[in-house]
């Protein structure tokens, strides 16, 4: 299981790596910080994750775990206000990714859950053709890991 | 759905997987 969790993870930051964000985006060390998330969020809805609303996450993190916390919570809660004031849908508590072990540990079954919940933005807002189009174009087995993540998460819907 | 059934192919799975959910209304939840 942890195999498959480490594949589904890095076939998302894979995903992730189509939106060109500025900060790096390469390793699952290197989206501790929440920067690249967010950077990837702004893209995805630019009305709702707004200028203001990126510039609240800090860009210059470091190592310090107390910062990338704080970032990783400030996109969290932006994702579970996205899915339950534009998508209309509650992501149960338990799906809920632990902010703190994917910073302290960047963990790679945490951080799958995190970017699974932004996969869920990218192929539900209104610009969901683009997202999913570009998804069609990412080699078959890193297609398959999404394929994965997206059908896992509409199981998991609740309304 | 009948489009999810038609592909064989690994190929053919996710193509009509993809092209299922692109046919989804924008902003429909899942």
């Amino acid at each position: 299981m942890a195999g498959n969790e480490n594949e589904l993870c890095e076939s998302l930051i894979i995903w992730l790596q189509t939106f060109n964000t500025k900060a790096p985006c390469k390793t699952i060390e290197d989206l501790t910080s929440g920067v690249p998330m967010a950077q990837v969020l702004h893209q995805i809805d630019g009305a709702y994750f707004h200028e203001s609303w990126l510039a609240r996450i800090k860009e210059d993190v470091g190592e310090n775990r107390r910062i990338k916390i704080s970032n990783l919570k400030k996109i969290l809660q932006g994702i579970v206000d996205y899915y339950r004031e534009i998508l209309s849908q509650h992501i149960l508590e338990y799906l809920l990714p632990d902010c703190s072990q994917i910073a302290e540990t960047a963990d790679p079954t945490e951080m799958g859950r995190l970017l699974q919940l932004i996969l869920g933005c990218a192929i539900n807002c209104d610009r969901k053709q683009e997202h999913i189009q570009t998804i069609m174009t990412l080699e078959e087995s890193v297609q398959h890991m999404v394929m994965t993540a997206i059908q896992e998460l509409m199981s998991k819907d609740v309304d | 759905d009948p489009n999810m059934k038609a592909g064989t192919t690994s190929e053919g799975v996710l193509a009509n997987f993809f092209n299922s959910l692109l046919s989804k209304k924008a902003g429909t939840p899942g």
